[in-house]
């Protein structure tokens, strides 16, 4: 699975995910990339994309739980994500991306590494795969 | 207001003995595609044009579980899914089930913008494609080498492998998870039976 998250110069939030899905999966499998509100959401606050466990990410509303958390508890970003990561999956193992509206942008998975990329404005960029 | 932000991924659960040199492929790709999306919106690109134009790098190379190089269905099969959504009005497209549609995330974007739908799936997504025009290619430009290897292991150890890599080392960790798996299928580390009723 590949996402993309972005917040441009206006504000303007999107998300993009695309998977080939499991490997030796049944054929007419629906995971959950093509799911708005579970691998992808976006909304005026923030974009998510997630990634790992299909059904886990599915029944926990993944990516509009980040923005739900953000508008209804009021957390930051990075916090929504923690929060949703370490709440949301029960046993299920996933990673996600996000950005806010602000210019901000956050990451978080339980399991071993996730490949990602990030960079804002102000100059930062980092790239990893482990903790 | 803030200024722009890019975050990419590659997938997540990463098999802890994968090379180095594979590690520093998989960077260099995140790192291109991270400058691509930069230059975008230093050139004040709409996010939503961003992330159609990012995801089709990551879709168009073979490193990660997207595109080229998707993971493959029990038959040997390629079946891709993608979606997309834009911020502002909560608009979204999405797509399943595709075989032949070069860029998923593509047609996810034409679903949003020129359907009155929000998801297509299997032949009405592929009919939508060769409406819309698309890049349309064989489902064995999907398949590689190292997946079709991949698969194979996979069925040895009876199991569906998550949106990660097995070890390339030894097969002993597999047969050792074939064995725990013997007993039934695992998702999500449960039974497969947890998920019958659903």
């Amino acid at each position: 699975t590949v996402g993309c998250v972005v917040v441009d110069g206006q504000g303007r939030c999107a998300a993009g995910t695309s998977t080939g899905g499991l490997m030796n999966k049944m054929s007419g499998r629906i995971g959950d990339s093509p799911l708005i509100g579970a691998g992808t959401y976006a909304g005026e606050l923030c974009g998510v994309s997630c990634t790992g466990e299909g059904e886990a990410i599915i029944r926990g509303t993944l990516s509009r739980d980040v923005a739900a958390v953000m508008e209804y508890k009021g957390l930051g970003l990075q916090e929504a994500v923690d929060f949703v990561i370490k709440e949301r999956l029960d046993e299920g193992m996933a990673g996600m991306i996000a950005v806010s509206r602000n210019g901000e942008v956050a990451y978080g998975f339980n399991t071993t590494g996730m490949f990602r990329g990030c960079a804002t404005e102000d100059g930062f960029m980092e790239v990893g795969i482990w903790e | 207001m803030g200024g722009w932000a890019i975050a990419v991924h590659g997938g997540a659960g990463v098999d802890p003995n994968l090379p180095p040199q594979r590690q520093e492929e998989a960077k260099q790709l995140l790192t291109r595609c991270l400058n691509l999306g930069i230059s975008a919106l230093r050139s004040s690109l709409p996010a939503i044009d961003v992330v159609e134009l990012v995801v089709r790098e990551l879709e168009s190379d073979p490193l990660f579980n997207s595109g080229r190089g998707s993971a493959l269905t029990e038959n040997g099969t390629v079946e891709m899914e993608a979606s997309i959504m834009d911020g502002p009005k909560r608009r979204c497209g999405a797509v399943s089930g595709l075989t032949t549609v070069k860029n998923p995330i593509s047609l996810a974007r034409l679903v949003m913008d020129k359907s009155p739908h929000s998801y297509m799936a299997f032949a009405g997504a592929e009919e939508f494609a060769r409406r819309q025009g698309v890049a349309l290619v064989d489902n064995q430009y999907f398949i590689t080498e190292e997946n079709v290897g991949m698969l194979k292991l996979a069925k040895e150890a009876n199991s569906i492998l998550f949106d990660y890599r097995i070890p390339t080392v030894g097969l002993e960790t597999c047969s050792a998870g074939a064995a725990s798996v013997e007993a039934a299928l695992q998702m999500n580390g449960l039974p497969i039976s947890v998920y019958a009723p659903e």
